[in-house]
């Protein structure tokens, strides 16, 4: 039953050569799945603007469409507005427990080098050990880190919060049962002579055309993630053939090899988006031109596109909230174990303060 | 992503 714990151990050039390849890799994954991830916001933006799919499917012009009762299904399925409320509300605690423990551990510092500084400054060259601003360098650095990335924290606080305001009211619509929901939305003239028309059926086609390429995307994406490729056996054998690894020209290609035949389906795909989203803003001036629009059609319009970016922004407002709330727990765990590191050497320095208070003194 | 990484303060950690 014998495991040999070494079996993963490779030359320092290897590792240095896979870590450089995985960044590369986890570099191309990230940018081609951010690509897709903004293809997919805009493409829901301009649906929004032109309040698609609603404007086809409502035909009374009294009931709230189709779409939008998936969209406020699909907010409420993920806990609605209480979700996003509690989530908001907790974020300021989250900071603030962060910025105690940054400040309570740099305080242990500043303390103990006041008193390092006023000894040294009273007992002069008898004050014989490195002073505390010396040893306290890395720390403070460290420290300075963490309240850079507070202050980026702060900033992207602050973009979720201004994105919930801004959007809490439509999410909270979206959010009432459908007869709220419907009461909610003005009522307007019914769009019924359009629903044969060959402009709504072209509308209809591309919508569905858009819904597949997305469907595509999310496929796309777990495939991309899923792919695992271990580069080792190849670093290992350049080495021993070539003394040397030239790891940028074994890393590219290896990448080209594994994941080009994705980043070639990835553009066809948002190049695909481009073109049915410019045929759909065609055929949605035609569609709109053959509309009676009146003042409560457009009241109405208005209220539906508001409803339909509610939706959008409430997905990506619960990841948001979601990641902020992750990244606030997992800097506490840090911060924690970075003021064990403070208080450890800021007794350790008082007991060797003490010692040496007594040897003066005796001398 | 919206938030830092906090990637670099791990890999501080390990180089300490």
């Amino acid at each position: 039953k014998y495991t040999d714990l070494f079996e993963k151990m490779v030359p320092l050039a290897i590792q240095q050569s896979l870590s450089i390849y995985n960044q590369r890799k986890a570099d191309l994954i990230n940018q081609t799945i951010a690509r897709m991830r903004d293809s997919t916001t805009l493409c829901n933006g301009v649906l929004a603007s032109l309040n698609l799919p609603a404007a086809i499917e409502d035909v009374s012009g009294d009931s709230v469409p189709q779409s939008i009762l998936q969209k406020s299904k699909a907010v409420i399925e993920q806990g609605g507005i209480q979700t996003i409320d509690q989530l908001i509300r907790d974020l300021p605690e989250l900071l603030q427990r962060n910025k105690e423990i940054l400040d309570e551990s740099l305080k242990f510092l500043d303390e103990e080098e006041a008193t390092d500084n006023d000894l040294k400054s009273k007992f002069k060259e008898r004050w014989q050990r490195t002073p505390s601003t010396e040893l306290y360098k890395p720390l403070r650095t460290e420290g300075s880190n963490f309240r850079n990335v507070l202050d980026k924290a702060i900033t992207a606080d602050a973009v979720v919060k201004e994105r919930y305001q801004s959007q809490r009211e439509a999410i909270a619509i979206l959010c009432k049962p459908e007869a709220e929901l419907n009461a909610a939305i003005p009522s307007a003239n019914p769009a019924k002579t359009m629903q044969g028309s060959e402009v709504v059926n072209t509308l209809k086609s591309l919508l569905a055309q858009l819904d597949e390429i997305k469907k595509e995307r999310e496929q796309l994406e777990n495939d991309i993630k899923s792919v695992n490729f271990d580069m080792t056996t190849k670093f290992l054998t350049a080495l021993a053939q070539d003394g040397a690894i030239n790891e940028e020209a074994l890393s590219v290609t290896e990448l080209d090899r594994v994941y080009g035949g994705y980043t070639d389906r990835v553009q066809r795909n948002l190049t695909k988006q481009e073109e049915i989203i410019s045929n759909i803003q065609v055929s949605h001036q035609e569609f709109s031109k053959m509309k009676q629009s009146n003042s409560e059609a457009n009241l109405r319009e208005e209220v539906l596109k508001k409803l339909a970016a509610g939706h959008d922004s409430y997905i990506e407002l619960v990841a948001n909230l979601r990641e902020g709330t992750k990244f606030y727990n997992d800097l506490t765990e840090i911060l924690l174990k970075f003021q064990g590191k403070c208080s450890d050497i800021v007794f350790a320095r008082k007991t060797e303060r003490d010692e040496l208070l007594k040897d003066l003194q005796q001398s | 992503s919206l938030y830092p990484s906090l990637e670099d303060l791990k890999v501080d950690k390990v180089i300490q």
